[in-house]
């Protein structure tokens, strides 16, 4: 996937970090001390569709063939998505003062990709 | 452009360039809904008095909770020291609680925990370790080197004035130190009620005053070994949820 770099427009992941002591979380998140909000932006033009490893699936990528023939099956507009997601271990107090350990799965966007 | 954008949603929603330092307020509210969303929690907890420093860094040391990355991708180990089977690791929580008196109890021996329910979602529980420490008043001088006490602890069933079960083990001290109790069925018991979870412990040492042998329960003066129970537990699942591999 590609890393937004502010040299176009096309579907990319933008990263965004949040610091807990910024937003004043870091009370009672023990641990990490922020979280990668990435997320994805950009358009997904016809061209983009001959671009590997820009198509989000294996539907994708058929769909992709189509419209590089002009052949345009359905509604055709395809939207900048995550295309891979990981987890993310936290470490907080809740309520009742307990300490609770989370394994949160698909937490953090790694790649963006066009469906 | 235009009109790919306006049809697309994720493409239409673009927060203003963070890069630029002006950080769009509403943006920053859905992040923080989307974390509190994704522990299941409604709102972020409010912390009067957090628990006191020294037992939580005993209680996370104890339990090589190892340290976390910046972006907090790297698995912080589990809790109670045991490996953690992946098919668990995508939604587990592991709890720590640490042990209080209830005031109106006189009983030195007995104390509670209150395991929150994680935002009222329905836990399974799969595993609860108590864990005591044992003082040596006398340090250990003859030859065989070890004192040996039976340790009984009791558990109340969840309901006012219920009957108590009991879990024992003989423990072997050579020096002070930590010791754990398995409290599976009593905690998955607590879990099965109401939605916050109280258990009441008693415990008791057979043995302990003749071989100079002190269990800390909720000592003040020693905060880094109040009893701490750690309690893992995952996501119930449907009663048919098919699984898929």
């Amino acid at each position: 996937g590609l890393e937004c770099d502010g040299s176009n427009d096309l579907c990319c992941r933008q990263r965004f970090y949040i610091d807990f002591r910024l937003i004043g979380w870091n009370d009672w998140i023990i641990a990490p001390s922020g979280y990668f909000g990435n997320y994805c932006e950009g358009s997904c033009p016809a061209y983009m569709a001959g671009v590997p490893g820009s198509a989000s699936s294996f539907h994708t990528a058929v769909v992709n063939q189509y419209r590089m023939r002009g052949m345009s099956p359905g509604s055709m507009n395809s939207c900048c998505i995550p295309t891979k997601l990981s987890m993310m271990s936290m470490l907080y107090f809740d309520d009742e003062y307990n300490i609770v350990k989370r394994d949160v799965p698909n937490m953090i966007v790694d790649e963006c990709g066009c469906a | 452009h235009q009109e790919l954008r306006d049809t697309c949603a994720s493409c239409a929603a673009q927060p203003e360039d963070p890069e630029s330092g002006r950080m769009d307020g509403d943006f920053l509210e859905a992040v923080k809904r989307h974390i509190l969303s994704r522990l299941q929690l409604r709102d972020r907890p409010n912390i009067t008095h957090p628990v006191p420093k020294a037992a939580m860094v005993t209680a996370l040391r104890k339990l090589h909770a190892g340290k976390l990355r910046e972006d907090g991708r790297v698995e912080i180990p589990n809790l109670d020291g045991h490996p953690m089977s992946n098919e668990v690791l995508e939604e587990s929580s592991e709890i720590i609680s640490f042990a209080e008196k209830d005031d109106l109890v006189m009983s030195k021996s007995s104390l509670f925990f209150l395991i929150s329910n994680e935002g009222n979602q329905n836990l399974q529980v799969t595993r609860a370790t108590l864990w005591l420490y044992f003082k040596l008043l006398l340090p250990i001088v003859e030859p065989r080197g070890r004192r040996k006490v039976m340790v009984k602890v009791y558990y109340q069933e969840p309901g006012f004035g219920s009957k108590w079960d009991l879990v024992e083990k003989r423990v072997e001290l050579r020096r002070s130190g930590w010791h754990t109790f398995t409290l599976t069925s009593a905690v998955r018991l607590a879990f099965e009620t109401g939605t916050d979870r109280r258990q009441n412990l008693d415990i008791r040492c057979e043995g302990c005053e003749t071989e100079g042998v002190v269990p800390v329960l909720l000592d003040l003066s020693d905060e880094s070994h109040r009893p701490f129970l750690v309690v893992r537990a995952r996501q119930a699942e449907g009663q048919h949820r098919i699984r898929k591999r």
